[in-house]
């Protein structure tokens, strides 16, 4: 179903983004 | 990048909702007063947006649109403070919010700008692994909106 590949993908390039985000050292110096 | 506006200011409307900020946070209205952004940003970090601070934004503001601009000021202007002085990075190249169209005209377009650098706030203090894991608990399309006005921001961002 294209569909669900579609919302599979969309879900998998928002899980990538976060989890990128999550694993970025924080902004906070020192 | 190309967010529809209106989107943004929903689906952060809907993000800040996550604070349970004890001021209202429901509709555009409520957010104008910026008692529930305020709170929010004690949640985010308190040792900067401290109670001090937080006594100094008036709750009770009703439709005056004095009060509420002088709220939004302070509100702007500590957040810009600590994206230059706490977070290291300046802001300069993303359009600051106009607070009068905002208090006189619920103007989702520049009240989403407000809630995008509220956003920017969540998404880098030292609590940001507890906000993100928040974001990712949200509807998809909702996450979808905050992913890009999480890119905007970072794209307009200098160290």
């Amino acid at each position: 179903d294209p569909n669900m590949k579609g919302a599979a993908a969309n879900e998998g390039v928002l899980a990538n983004f976060f989890n990128s985000l999550l694993s970025k050292k924080t902004g906070v110096p020192g | 990048m190309d967010v529809n506006k209106t989107v943004l200011c929903e689906s952060l409307i809907i993000w800040l909702q996550t604070f349970n900020t004890a001021a209202p946070c429901k509709t555009v209205d409520d957010l104008t007063s910026g008692a529930a952004m305020s709170q929010a940003l004690n949640q985010i970090d308190s040792s900067w947006f401290s109670e001090n601070w937080l006594a100094r934004i008036k709750e009770d503001v009703g439709d005056n649109v004095r009060l509420k601009m002088n709220n939004l000021k302070k509100i702007l202007q500590m957040m810009v403070d600590y994206y230059n002085e706490v977070l290291s990075q300046q802001v300069k190249d993303f359009p600051m919010p106009d607070l009068m169209r905002v208090v006189e005209n619920s103007d989702q377009i520049e009240l989403g700008r407000l809630l995008q650098l509220i956003l920017g706030c969540a998404i880098k203090c030292d609590r940001k692994q507890e906000y993100i894991q928040i974001i990712m608990t949200l509807e998809e399309s909702v996450q979808h909106v905050v992913m890009t006005a999480i890119q905007e921001l970072m794209s307009k961002e200098t160290m």
